[in-house]
Parts: structure tokens; C-alpha cells; sequence
């Protein structure tokens, strides 16, 4: 979902 | 994954494994280090990382979350339940009342978060304590005056992280069509200005040959 896409880094 | 964030990665990783090695290689000696930066860093990673169960993005991505949360935690028990740490490890110059920058990014994060959901709030908490992480052990460096070639090197793979990550998200802008993170930008852009001025007498402490002074 678009959290994934966002949350990619650390 | 770009090049700039892997590297941003590693160094940040080093600056910990530099950590570490200084407790244990200085005899398990934690003098000019600040537990409070510590513990705010292990509650960064702790927030920040809520989605680890719930979002898989890369194996990479999951493992080097364990990896953070496990080291931070390792070096804030070091500090406070180690037998020799913590008999070195000192509070009266550790004196940083962190508590007031918790609660400021807190409040930072109900107001300003991208969605207004639990994760989504401690994920804007746990960037703008970034930010601010390093200010105890800034602060302890001045009040200690004298810096240590480790804790030196520590502070500065720590900046040379958010620099790379910084790096990270112009590469980004320009290369992803939607590419926007306002928060973590702004905030690690405050960050490294944080760092700034330790670099600035890092490299005059490097290029006079002289023991790092920080200004008290």
C-alpha cells in the first residue's frame, strides 16, 4: 500500500 | 535503493559498531559518552520501527532494523546495568533534561504527521527525536571539553549518515516522479546543521593538529 512505498527507508 | 542510502546506512551502522567498540576496547569504559543520547536513539528506532511486523519493504530493510533496535538497546543496557560501564559512565556531567525535548517532539507530532494514525504519529515522533538525539552528548562534549578520537569518529560517521541521506533524498527527488518526504527531510536537514558546528572544530582540531576543543 502506499504506507510501504513511503516507509521505505529506515 | 541508491548508493547514497546504502552508504548513508553503513555509516550510520559504523558510528554504533564505533560505539561499541569503545566500551568494550577503552575496558568497558563509557567516559564521554551521554546515556541520554543513548536512550533517545533506542527510542527513535523503537518508534519508529512499529511497523516492522505488520509493512515488509526488503529483507534488507528488516534486518537492519533488528540490527538498530538490538545495538541501541545493547549499549543502553551496557550503559546502565554493565558492572564497569556504568561505574564510569558520568551522570553529574550528563545532565541534559531530555524529558523537555520529548515532550516538545511529541507535541511536534500530533501537530505535524502525514497521516493521523498510532504508527504514522510515532513515525513523525521518532524523526524529529533524531533530530534533536545528539544534543546531550554535544552538550556533555562541551562540559567535558576535551573530545576522544572515538567519540570523535563516532559523531562523525553520525553526521556523515544524515549528510549521505540527505544526498539520498535529492537523488531521489530528481529520479522518483512522487518522491516528497517534507518531514524527514526538513527534519535531518536540521540535524545536519546540528552537526555542523561539531564539524567545523572537528576539522580545525584536524588541520591545526590540535586535541579537538569544543567552545564551552
Amino acid at each position: 500500500g502506499r504506507r510501504n512505498v513511503m516507509k521505505d527507508e529506515l | 535503493m541508491n548508493i547514497f542510502r546504502f552508504a548513508g546506512d553503513m555509516t550510520h551502522l559504523m558510528s554504533i559498531l564505533i560505539l561499541l567498540l569503545k566500551i568494550y576496547a577503552t575496558k568497558s569504559c563509557a567516559v564521554g559518552i551521554s546515556l541520554k543520547t543513548q536512550e533517545l536513539y533506542a527510542l527513535v528506532f523503537l518508534t519508529r520501527y512499529l511497523d516492522q511486523f505488520t509493512d515488509y519493504v526488503s529483507l534488507y530493510n528488516s534486518v537492519m532494523k533488528v540490527v538498530f533496535i538490538a545495538s541501541s538497546l545493547a549499549i543502553v543496557w551496557c550503559m546502565r546495568r554493565h558492572p564497569l560501564v556504568r561505574k564510569s559512565y558520568d551522570k553529574d556531567l550528563d545532565t541534559f533534561r531530555h524529558q523537555y525535548v520529548l515532550l516538545a517532539c511529541f507535541v511536534l507530532a500530533l501537530l505535524l504527521h502525514e497521516i493521523f494514525t498510532f504508527q504514522e504519529v510515532f513515525w513523525a515522533f521518532s524523526i524529529y527525536l533524531e533530530a534533536v538525539a545528539i544534543l546531550p552528548q554535544l552538550v556533555l562534549l562541551q562540559r567535558s571539553g576535551n573530545v576522544d578520537n572515538l567519540t570523535g569518529q563516532y559523531v562523525l560517521f553520525l553526521g556523515a549518515y544524515r549528510g549521505l541521506y540527505i544526498i539520498n533524498w535529492i537523488y531521489r527527488y530528481f529520479t522518483e516522479d512522487h518522491f516528497t518526504r517534507w518531514i524527514a527531510c526538513v527534519s535531518g536537514l536540521v540535524q545536519t546543521a546540528l552537526y555542523a558546528d561539531f564539524f567545523y572544530y572537528y576539522y580545525l582540531s584536524w588541520k591545526t593538529n590540535t586535541k579537538l576543543k569544543l567552545p564551552a
